[in-house]
């Protein structure tokens, strides 16, 4: 285990067990700035939780980013845990951030779905799904990106325990969803959400479960345009951009249809590198540059957040 | 640890609707236990899947019938595993 964050290892992927050990290094070098929140337990006991990175103020208009929702993407809680530490790096140093931070917070889930990542890591690499159990069914897990209270059920989703997209016996039954939306809820002014997934290169917004556009679907395009040419401009790596629909497939119960039916106008979905050479398989040579140009992604939309506040 | 030998993900190039279409016919046949890493959306966007080492054959043989395109996409998801594994433990081991 590392000693302190600047030796830590961020050119690696890690287990569950590692990266907790990280957040609690980063809190107890940023005392004032970071704070470690539970927000809940996962079905197997783990806490789930989530990092404030705050400058002050009560309450303050935040973002949420949340990565590894969908376990087996190790790429983006690899990128999370240089995002946090690239976050204590840049505040005080780079003055567009550091407006960002003196006015808004940041919330960072850096591993959304706990018993599914800690699965990955000792029985079956490609889990992807939460570790539930299910009544009358021997399949275990659910989707939880087809979980959540936004056409629920609806298509793009299965009924089926023992298919990867099995939405579950009802929305947030997966108290890794549930978590997240009382949290939500609670906090109440949290103005954008960004969910993090790999692969395929896209950045996409609402909706996931009907062919219909978001009433602001003008303005999210506009600044997924400006987030994935910003994304370009570091290593020249293409994201396509649009709603889920359009640009994937109908999928319903996801987590930014969800985030979008609570208000929160800029809510956000990418699906990291690659575009299909090494899949969720993604060597570890990758991690940097890929949380490197994700950044400038992600710096886009919360600039743009904090310049169009509502 | 789940043992990924012989499995291979195939990209699969679904050309107009008919055949994305069979790529849906496919995922719904469980017995071959097919995990698909990008689903078939729509004509001409890629469609991949791990296919374990017992179906590969009988996978490939119903694309080529149907005359469905593919590639290998990785030839062998446990060669990527050990190569996975062997770096964080050389990681560790330097750190």
């Amino acid at each position: 285990q590392a000693r302190s964050t600047d030796t830590f290892n961020y050119a690696t992927y890690h287990t569950l067990e590692e990266i907790y050990g990280f957040i609690d290094l980063l809190v107890a070098e940023n005392p004032k700035f970071i704070s470690k929140i539970q927000i809940g337990n996962t079905y197997e006991g783990r806490p789930i939780y989530v990092l404030k990175f705050s400058t002050g103020g009560n309450n303050r208009p935040a973002i949420w980013i949340d990565t590894g929702i969908h376990s087996r993407e190790w790429v983006t809680q690899a990128s999370a845990v240089w995002f946090a530490k690239k976050i204590t790096e840049d505040y005080g140093q780079d003055p567009a951030f550091s407006a960002i931070l003196d006015n808004m917070d940041i919330f960072l889930e850096i591993v959304t779905n706990p018993d599914g990542f800690a699965f990955t890591h000792s029985k079956n690499r490609m889990w992807r799904k939460t570790r539930s159990r299910i009544a009358g069914s021997s399949c275990v897990g659910v989707d939880p990106n087809r979980n959540w209270d936004a056409g629920f059920g609806k298509g793009g989703s299965s009924s089926n325990p023992c298919s990867e997209t099995y939405h579950g016996k009802f929305a947030n039954s997966e108290s890794e969803v549930k978590s997240i939306v009382d949290f939500v809820q609670n906090h109440g002014n949290i103005k954008a959400f960004i969910s993090i997934h790999s692969y395929s290169q896209l950045l996409l917004y609402p909706y996931g479960y009907k062919n219909e556009a978001a009433p602001d679907e003008k303005e999210l395009d506009q600044l997924a345009k400006s987030a994935v040419s910003a994304l370009a401009s570091l290593y020249g790596t293409k994201f396509e951009y649009g709603s889920i629909i359009k640009t994937i497939y109908q999928a319903s119960g996801s987590t930014v249809d969800w985030t979008y039916s609570q208000g929160i106008k800029y809510s956000y979905t990418f699906e990291l590198r690659d575009t299909g050479r090494y899949g969720f398989l993604l060597p570890a040579s990758q991690i940097i540059p890929t949380a490197k140009e994700t950044w400038l992604a992600l710096l886009t939309i919360m600039e743009h957040t904090l310049n169009h506040p509502y | 640890n789940k043992d990924f030998v012989g499995h291979q993900v195939l990209r699969i190039s679904a050309v107009d609707e008919t055949q994305v279409q069979k790529v849906k016919e496919l995922e719904d046949l469980e017995h071959l236990q097919l995990d698909f890493w990008r689903g078939p959306a729509r004509p001409g966007s890629p469609i991949d899947v791990r296919v374990p080492f017992a179906s590969v054959q009988a996978v490939k043989v119903f694309l080529e019938s149907v005359g469905i395109k593919y590639e290998i996409m990785i030839k062998d998801v446990q060669l990527l595993l050990d190569e996975e594994k062997e770096q964080m433990l050389t990681s560790k081991a330097r750190s």
